[in-house]
């Protein structure tokens, strides 16, 4: 199983 | 003030195409280098940035940076409204509440203006690091459309495996399994960098919503990196792009 991650978690808020 | 005409609505048409299924309001930012927009879906899995430079417009102004908050489906109605071959000039006021979108036919007979309220918009604006990506492919946009589309009938997930010997897209589900392996062509239509092989995998229904840019561009490029979204680009004519960015999934 897998799990969907987030966008913002690999590009931080500017 | 801003003022951009393009040639042909056409290309506004495709650029609205592209961005209405994966966001539905969404800032556009003007200065006097272009437009920006960039944005994440609602569920925050994946984020768009478009850029038009100058050069994709046939006449381009803009004295003060302007954001126009923007209802893509407005918009979309707007430029389904008029023909693909007819020019469109975009003007806002400095403070503008609307934008004006004025149509004019090839012969100039005809014209058409249209004027849609401006949003204000509060929305999040992520720094996209350079990325040394492992893997960059380029292939038709058409063949990775018809890629997508036959994965999703699969499963939900599209496992991409990249290595110097091809890239394979592969999906397994309750009615099989799928699997499309395509090579490095010797007439250059498809070509694959490979600096590190990698295996990720991806919700297939966003990879469907980014082909919906298709029409934008004959090929497409899309590069990996571990642990970092996938980049799916189509290039707009010389002077522009539309970038998604596809958060993977991890195994549990």
């Amino acid at each position: 199983n897998s799990t969907q991650t987030s966008i913002a978690s690999y590009f931080k808020k500017v | 003030m801003l003022e951009a005409r393009l040639g042909e609505t056409q290309l506004l048409k495709k650029i609205v195409d592209a961005l209405k299924e994966i966001i539905s309001l969404s800032t556009l930012d003007c200065s006097e280098t272009g437009m920006q927009l960039q944005s994440m879906d609602n569920s925050h899995v994946s984020l768009v940035s478009l850029s038009l430079q100058t050069g994709c417009f046939e006449k381009y102004r803009c004295d003060r940076n302007v954001s126009l908050g923007l209802d893509l489906k407005s918009l979309s109605k707007v430029v389904k409204s008029a023909s693909g071959d007819d020019s469109v000039t975009l003007s806002a006021a400095d403070k503008a509440d609307k934008l004006l979108l004025s149509f004019e036919s090839d012969n100039k007979s005809r014209t058409a203006d249209y004027e849609l309220k401006l949003l204000n918009l509060d929305q999040d604006h992520l720094g996209i690091p350079d990325t040394n990506y492992a893997c960059t492919v380029q292939m038709p946009s058409s063949e990775f459309a018809r890629i997508c589309r036959d994965m999703s009938m699969f499963s939900e997930t599209v496992v991409i495996s990249c290595t110097k010997q091809g890239i394979k897209f592969s999906a397994n589900g309750d009615l099989g399994s799928a699997n499309i392996k395509l090579a490095e062509t010797s007439k250059g239509d498809i070509t694959i960098d490979v600096e590190e092989p990698i295996t990720q995998s991806f919700a297939g229904r966003y990879l469907n919503t980014f082909t919906r840019a298709t029409p934008l561009s004959d090929r497409v490029k899309i590069c990996l990196a571990p642990e970092v979204p996938l980049l799916v680009e189509y290039s707009i004519e010389d002077y522009g792009y539309i970038r998604y960015y596809l958060a993977p999934k991890v195994d549990d």
